[in-house]
């Protein structure tokens, strides 16, 4: 089964 | 000062129900440019980044930066007591920071409503966004993606979205068995509203939670069109335009395999 991905991972925290 | 007036009120209505789904408290940023939102899910799965430019507004002052933060199952209760065809006006002031002004005004005067909203102290985070060029921007009608998501959720909990430049294919499996919608580029339409056009880099395959798209097509009502901009393992965006104004943007992380 597919695992959803964080999207922090993608986008930095400024 | 802050003043922001709209005449068509009811925006801000399909603004809340866009959101309502994903978020129930979030910052709202005003500059002279106009007033700005981008808040997470509180999962951290997708991302809301809304755009209102202050020359779409009727009137608009905002004299130094100011950031609301705001409880939207309150505003929504608010902006409930405005009729559609009322004019909006958001008022901040600087000897009152802690509360917003949403006056409606009936079209012909005789009714002038006021109702003053607590704010609420947000720790917000900001993500930054990178600018992408994106493998794959397919615009289509955004009653066709809503009824597209909405099909495949009665098959599975997620959907592969494949997109060529013959067309975009959506996939979805589960217990009951496996859905396929394809939906091919427009050869010609009348309606610019009505048409599919695909631009593409590279062919594109990556696998979404539609229990994500589902919430983000809640802003159908704001445009006739939405676009969806793909390139490989990283975010979806999924924009609907607000005429003359800005934008509803909706950012999903794909899924991937484990």
């Amino acid at each position: 089964t597919p695992v959803q991905n964080d999207l922090q991972e993608f986008f930095a925290l400024v | 000062m802050f003043e922001a007036r709209l005449v068509q009120g009811s925006l801000l209505k399909k603004i809340l129900e866009a959101t309502k789904d994903l978020l129930t408290e979030a910052t709202f940023d005003c500059s002279s440019t106009g007033m700005s939102l981008q808040a997470m899910d509180s999962s951290h799965v997708s991302l809301v980044s809304l755009m209102l430019r202050s020359d779409g507004f009727d009137a608009y002052r905002c004299d130094r930066n100011l950031s609301m933060g705001i409880n939207l199952t309150s505003m929504t209760k608010i902006i409930k007591c405005s009729s559609n065809d009322d004019v909006v006006t958001i008022k901040a002031d600087d000897n009152n920071p802690d509360t917003v002004t949403f006056m409606f005004e009936s079209p012909n005067q005789e009714k002038v409503s006021d109702f003053e909203m607590k704010l609420m102290d947000l720790d917000t985070e900001h993500l930054g966004i990178p600018e992408t060029d994106y493998s794959v921007v397919v615009k289509m009608p955004a009653q066709e993606f809503q009824r597209v998501c909405r099909d495949m959720s009665q098959i599975g909990e997620s959907v592969t979205i494949c997109c060529t430049k013959d067309g975009i294919r959506f996939s979805a499996s589960g217990d009951l068995g496996t859905g396929n919608i394809k939906i091919a580029q427009s050869a010609n339409v009348d309606k610019e509203e009505e048409a599919v056009v695909i631009e593409m880099q590279e062919a594109v395959t990556l696998t979404f939670a539609l229990r994500y798209l589902n919430f983000f097509t809640r802003a159908t009502s704001l445009s006739g069109q939405v676009s969806l901009s793909m390139s490989p393992e990283v975010p979806l965006v999924v924009e609907y335009k607000i005429a003359d104004m800005g934008y509803m943007r909706y950012y999903l992380a794909p899924k991937i395999e484990d």
